[in-house]
């Protein structure tokens, strides 16, 4: 996978780090101190197309509502996620229970193309 | 999208910057809540008071050393005084690793510690804990680099190197004491270990998401003593 920067527009993992603190969710969640979440973008030329991996998963149905949206029914090869991992969160439940729990594919790692 | 143009996954890259990272908040907190099944951000948590846990902690452990002292007695009514020096809080500081950027040959792990560390603790020992999914049953080289910030600059130099064989698979530990002690003062204390593993080896990381081998640095520690004045 590449990571995003400079001037290429092809193909690449944009990071993305939401800091929990910032949105007010650092008195619930313990740790971790924010949530990675890195996202894919970038073109996706037909002769970078047909790298597999593509399961389901939260980021492919962000994916399908995007496609939902677009007018076009016929779309070239896209940019998605190829590798995730979970997301551990350690945190008061409603009861105030200290509740540890893993959300799995919530991190992106790296990027590739349809 | 007609073909050779742009993918429509790729639209957000099209917002402004503003909304673009508006959207991404939304989108964040409303995946969160519903993977942890919660309709909404739980209340503001109400953990027991510093002083009321401090209070508790000193009574169990006064209790345990009253009963080892005398055992088969059962005591009722008020909460034994506490021996010298038991006035000491001592506790463990557990540190996942996070943010790791990595090749195919070198890993950098962070450990993040909370503020106190930097203030009111004192750091009796630390170790890291690594996992390795060695595919080789022969001793194999890793490199640990402990880093630390330049306060010259924003770049990070080499606090210690050690050089480790290791075994197979396994855990592997490493005393990072000094460097964690050496992290007292900074306003954010984060240790960084950078790893140079054999190319054909699996990260620490594991690729299987077996979240019980996470890397991780365990810290024992107890607050500070208050300095203490005597007049003559």
């Amino acid at each position: 996978g590449v990571d995003c920067g400079g001037d290429s527009r092809m193909c690449c993992r944009q990071e993305f780090f939401v800091d929990f603190k910032e949105i007010g969710w650092e008195d619930w969640i313990i740790q971790p101190a924010g949530y990675h979440m890195n996202y894919c973008t970038g073109l996706c030329p037909l002769h970078m197309a047909g790298i597999p991996g593509l399961a389901a998963s939260f980021h492919t149905a962000v994916l399908n509502r995007i496609k939902a949206a677009s007018a076009a029914a016929a779309v070239d090869s896209c940019c998605v996620p190829t590798q995730r991992r979970p997301l551990s969160l350690l945190y008061y439940d409603r009861d105030s229970n200290i509740v540890k729990t893993d959300i799995p594919d919530m991190i992106v790692d790296s990027c590739g193309c349809t | 999208a007609a073909r050779g143009e742009w993918c429509p996954a790729c639209g957000m890259a099209a917002l402004a910057p503003g909304t673009q990272r508006d959207v991404l908040l939304a989108l964040a907190k409303q995946s969160i809540l519903a993977k942890l099944r919660l309709p909404a951000r739980p209340s503001s948590p109400q953990p027991p008071a510093r002083g009321a846990l401090l209070t508790a902690l000193r009574r169990l452990r006064a209790q345990r050393s009253d009963t080892a002292a005398s055992p088969g007695t059962l005591r009722d009514g008020p909460v034994p005084q506490l021996r010298p020096g038991m006035e000491l809080q001592e506790y463990e500081i557990l540190s996942f690793a996070e943010s790791a950027s990595s090749t195919s040959r070198s890993v950098c792990l962070h450990f993040r510690f909370s503020r106190e560390l930097s203030g009111s603790t004192e750091v009796l020992q630390a170790t890291l804990y690594l996992f390795w999914a060695s595919p080789r049953p022969r001793a194999q080289p890793v490199t640990i680099r402990l880093l630390k910030p330049d306060p010259m600059g924003p770049n990070m130099t080499v606090a210690s190197e050690t050089r480790l064989e290791v075994q197979g698979s396994g855990w592997t530990t490493l005393d990072v004491g000094p460097a964690v002690r050496s992290l007292s003062g900074q306003e954010t204390p984060r240790l960084t270990v950078e790893l140079d593993v054999p190319e054909d080896w699996e990260s620490p990381f594991p690729a299987d998401h077996t979240d019980s081998h996470w890397p991780f640095v365990v810290a024992q520690a107890r607050a500070r003593t208050p300095h203490r004045v005597r007049r003559r």
